[in-house]
């Protein structure tokens, strides 16, 4: 059997929240030492990685590797179950048809449980392999998500220049141009090297929907390669990482 | 002129 118990059920919520604009029915991989999920957007432009590992659970149990299929639309349905405080616990059978969860307050005096439906995927696995990124840096994840915002207002891409020592934001629209560059710490500077240095496009759209996830760190990092894609990634607090990876625009 | 690329550009399905 499979049982998975998180004190704060409302992480998990977070979570569901910030990936359901972007994919749809997903398979969530359970093993002995945590749940995984990989998926892309339906264009392919975008893809969904989290990974949260046995040991940030409360309680936590898989006696062998499980696939469930399921529909994030419908999970984020039953995620408005879950109140603030409330823990969350996720289980099922070994060759389970739902799976359950089970909600409960701090009182232990209010239960909900609801089974949700599983479903039968295809598996779309990428082989995501190491990547030695040239450019990354760590940034307030409330001020990343802001200024995607802002400049999606202006453009519907935006130019990517990250070093270890700054990122810098442009953006070239019919009103006109500009950008948005933020220097990282002394420190940093001091070990910079100027080669370090990337450039890339991508579409605001996208960066817009993964910041859906900046109320899961206070910190979000991007790493960058030429010739890769960006990866935007989130910590969840001692339970994982949330990474959303994002395919760069050709620009002529 | 931009083009998008996509993830299967980059990666390959296992």
């Amino acid at each position: 059997m499979f049982e998975a118990k998180l004190t704060d059920g409302t992480i998990f919520k977070k979570i569901i929240e910030a990936i359901k604009d972007l994919v749809t029915d997903v398979n969530i991989d359970a093993t002995p030492t945590g749940l995984s999920l990989q998926a892309m957007d339906s264009s392919h432009v975008a893809l969904v990685n989290l990974h949260l590992g046995m040991e940030g659970f409360e309680r936590y149990r898989c006696d062998r590797n499980l696939t469930l299929g399921i529909s994030i639309t419908n999970l984020a349905k039953v995620m408005k179950l879950v109140n603030q405080n409330d823990s969350i616990t996720l289980k099922c059978e070994d060759e389970p048809t739902y799976l359950t969860i089970v909600c409960q307050n701090q009182k232990h005096d209010r239960t909900t449980q609801f089974n949700v439906n599983l479903i039968t995927l295809d598996s779309e696995h990428l082989g995501i392999p190491e990547t030695e990124y040239t450019s990354e840096i760590t940034m307030n994840s409330g001020e990343f998500s802001k200024l995607c915002k802002e400049l999606y207002a202006l453009s519907e891409t935006v130019e990517f220049e990250i070093s270890t020592t700054f990122v810098k934001f442009a953006v070239e629209g019919e009103i006109g141009s500009g950008s948005i560059k933020i220097q990282t710490s002394a420190d940093e500077a001091e070990t910079s090297r100027p080669e370090d240095t990337v450039k890339l496009s991508f579409a605001l759209r996208y960066l817009n929907l993964f910041n859906k996830a900046y109320s899961l760190s206070n910190q979000v990092k991007l790493s960058m390669a030429a010739e890769t894609p960006l990866v935007v990634e989130y910590e969840v607090e001692s339970l994982g990482t949330l990474k959303y990876y994002l395919a760069p625009k050709i620009t002529d | 002129m931009t083009e998008q690329h996509q993830m299967d550009d980059y990666y390959e399905y296992n």
